[in-house]
Formats: C-alpha cells, structure tokens, sequence
C-alpha cells in the first residue's frame, strides 16, 4: 500500500455552511479536529455559502460526523476511504512499475 | 521529445529532473536549463528557458508549478506545456510565433522539498519544508511568503497552520531564488502564470484587496478570451476574476508580488477539478485538463503578443 496505508478509511467531507451560525460551529469544530482542510486554504476562509472540503482521519470522522448531525449541519461524503482514492491515482503504483 | 517519457502520468522529482536534463541535452535550439538557487533541502531549482535564440533581447513570459507540493496537476503541466512546444514548434504557426517571439521560463516544480515530501511521506503536504525553532511544525505557505502586503488577511503567523506566512517575508530559499530572478529580469518578463489546484478558475490581482488593478480591461479580456478557449475543448467551465473575489482574500501571494512588481499580466490558474477527486484528480485526467489549459496559456500568450 502507499504511504504504509495510512490514510485507510479516512474521510473527504464537503459542507457548504448555510448560515453565520453553521460556519462558526465549523470553524470551532475544524479548529479543535485540527483537520486537513483542502478547500478553502483555511478556517479562517470559511463564511456563508463556502464551499468546504475537509479531510478527517478516521479516528476523528465519526466524531466530526455525530458532531455536524447533532448541530444540523448537512454533509457529503466525496471521498468515504481516501487511501482507496490515492491508489487509485495511481502516481506511486506506476512509478514502481517504471522502476 | 524524451522518449518513453509518459506525460500522461504522475511523476516523480527525481524523474521529472532527470527529463529535464535530457532535454536540455537533445533539444539545445530550444531549451537551456538552469538552477536559480537551492532549495532547504539543498536541492537545485531548476528552470528550463524554452525558445528560439533569434535576436538578442526577446520578452519573457514566466511559468510556475508546483507552489503547493500537494497539487501534482501542476507539474504535470508544466511539463506537458514543454513536450507541447518542442512537438508543435514546427507544425503550429502560432506556437512557433511564441517560440521566436518571447521565451518562456518554466519551473515545473517550485516546491521541491515539499513535492518530494509528498511522494515519499504525506500525499497532501502543501507547505516547503523548513524548519522552526520554536515549533515542531515544518514549512512555510509559498503562496502566502512574498513582500505584498505579507502576513496580512488571509495568511497565518503560526507556524503549523497551513497558511503560514514565515517569519519574515521571503523567508523561504525558494521563494527569494524566484523573487531575485523575476526582480533581475523586471524589464524582460510580461505575464507570470502560477499553476494550482484545485477549483477550475483563472484568477488575477488582486488577491490580497478587493480592488480593481489599472489595466482591468486588457487582464479581463485576457482571462475571458482564455477560458473561453480552455471551454472549448472539453465543455469545461472555469470561473474567472479577481483572486479576492473569485476564491477569497490572501496575502502574500507571488500572483500579487508579480504584479506589483511590474509584470502587467499576473494569473494564477486553479486546475481540475472542482473537489469530486480534489488532489488525487487519476493520471487518466491528466491528458484533457492539460490540452484544455494549452488552449488558455496560448491564448493570453497571443493576447500578450498582440499588445492590449
């Protein structure tokens, strides 16, 4: 496996803040986690109608996820086992093949 | 132009250096490959001169990839744009006009400390890899380093967030190895093209204010005409506008330093693709997203030539 399998079973989540109130919760909870945010390039961006992507690893998903449930916030899962997305990207598996 | 070089996959510091220094070998009339300085790590920071040595002073069109290690897009286009220029300069009428008329410096990897830590370590590192004394944390935002209004909104004094603006601007060998290049050739250089990733958007100055640069019209017309271009290869839209508005406020950006440095068209282009596969976006993508790119970077390179 790439990277010694480390990112099995973590989590790429989308949320798009709908309100003042959801995009504090966010900035309290991302801070806390202190997650991987891929969009925007920091907490600080996230405001009303932002497109957030957030990558969480997986001993922190379901925290993060009861945690956005129980404070109504909607989500998407984009990518449910990120390690499975990185090999399939392939970079590092064809590049042990050129080599 | 390097052959069994695939542009089709992701590849690897050390391939991607070894590429360039074949090149440099087998297409001399064309290319001449150069390091502006070291990196943290100590590694070189190559860039490759790409054009036709016709006459004594040509200008210059500047050509990064690879600030952010974890956007391996960008590089991979990088290098697409060269193998696109050394196979069309005989067949394109309008790439060899851009070829003997301006020459263009590309850095595929500009963040090579970080690229290389994203191979071997962690896939989504985005920052350089230099170390601080008082923190355990690593790096420093590239993007967020340069003297334009640095460490202001939109960039962090701490050291382990992922914004972090350095403790001083500059402070990054590779950022001053790019800085001190373009300053020396302040005269020669008319556009600056950043490559990121990822959120399909070609954005302008400014970023660090939410204010209208004094050659909006040529800029806009540039960056409508380039994505109308880039569309048209694929049906692929790509917003485009004002960093500060498009995506959001930043400070310290080398899109901003480059235009405040004199260089009139400054652009930074967000790739594919809009967060459906994010950073991993499959080698499979590599071939459309760079071909549709093609179409907007020749577009505001004859934009340029054109004289707004």
């Amino acid at each position: 496996y790439s990277y010694n399998n480390r990112y099995s079973g973590d989590k790429v989540i989308r949320l798009v803040p709908e309100s003042e109130r959801e995009a504090q919760a966010l900035n309290a909870i991302f801070h806390q986690l202190k997650v991987d945010l891929w969009q925007p390039s920091s907490i600080f961006h996230i405001s009303v109608d932002t497109v957030t992507d957030v990558h969480v690893p997986r001993n922190r998903s379901q925290i993060l996820l009861s945690y956005l449930q129980q404070a109504n916030i909607k989500y998407k899962i984009i990518i449910s086992d990120l390690q499975k997305a990185v090999e399939k990207q392939s970079g590092l598996r064809s590049y042990r093949h050129r080599r | 132009s390097v052959p069994g070089y695939n542009y089709e996959v992701y590849h690897s510091l050390g391939e991607i250096q070894s590429w360039m220094y074949h090149l440099n070998k087998t297409h001399s009339n064309l290319i001449h490959m150069f390091s502006i300085g070291k990196s943290y790590e100590g590694r070189p920071l190559f860039v490759l001169k790409l054009g036709k040595r016709s006459r004594p002073y040509k200008r210059a069109v500047w050509i990064d990839c690879g600030i952010h290690a974890r956007e391996w897009i960008g590089p991979a286009f990088c290098q697409w744009f060269v193998k696109e220029a050394l196979h069309t300069y005989q067949s394109d009428p309008a790439m060899r006009r851009m070829l003997n008329q301006l020459y263009f410096y590309i850095m595929p990897v500009f963040n090579v400390d970080g690229y290389n830590f994203s191979w071997t370590n962690d896939r989504f590192w985005r920052k350089t890899r230099s170390k601080n004394s008082q923190f355990r944390c690593h790096g420093v935002d590239a993007n967020r380093n340069w003297k334009v209004k640095w460490c202001d909104e939109g960039a962090s004094l701490h050291p382990c967030d992922d914004t972090y603006c350095g403790p001083f601007p500059e402070s990054e060998p590779e950022v001053k190895a790019v800085a001190h290049f373009l300053r020396k050739r302040q005269k020669q250089i008319k556009a600056y093209l950043s490559f990121h990733a990822y959120a399909q958007m070609l954005l302008y100055p400014y970023s660090y204010k939410y204010a209208t640069i004094p050659n909006f019209s040529c800029v806009e017309s540039a960056a409508y005409n380039a994505v109308n271009a880039l569309q048209s290869a694929y049906g692929i839209r790509y917003r485009y506008g004002p960093a500060s508005s498009t995506l959001y406020v930043s400070s310290g950006s080398s899109m901003d330093w480059a235009y405040k440095n004199g260089i009139p068209y400054a652009f930074a282009f967000e790739l594919r693709d809009t967060g459906h596969f994010g950073f991993l976006l499959p080698e499979t993508l590599i071939k459309p997203t760079c071909t549709e790119t093609m179409l907007a970077v020749k577009n505001i390179t004859m934009h340029l030539l054109k004289k707004c």
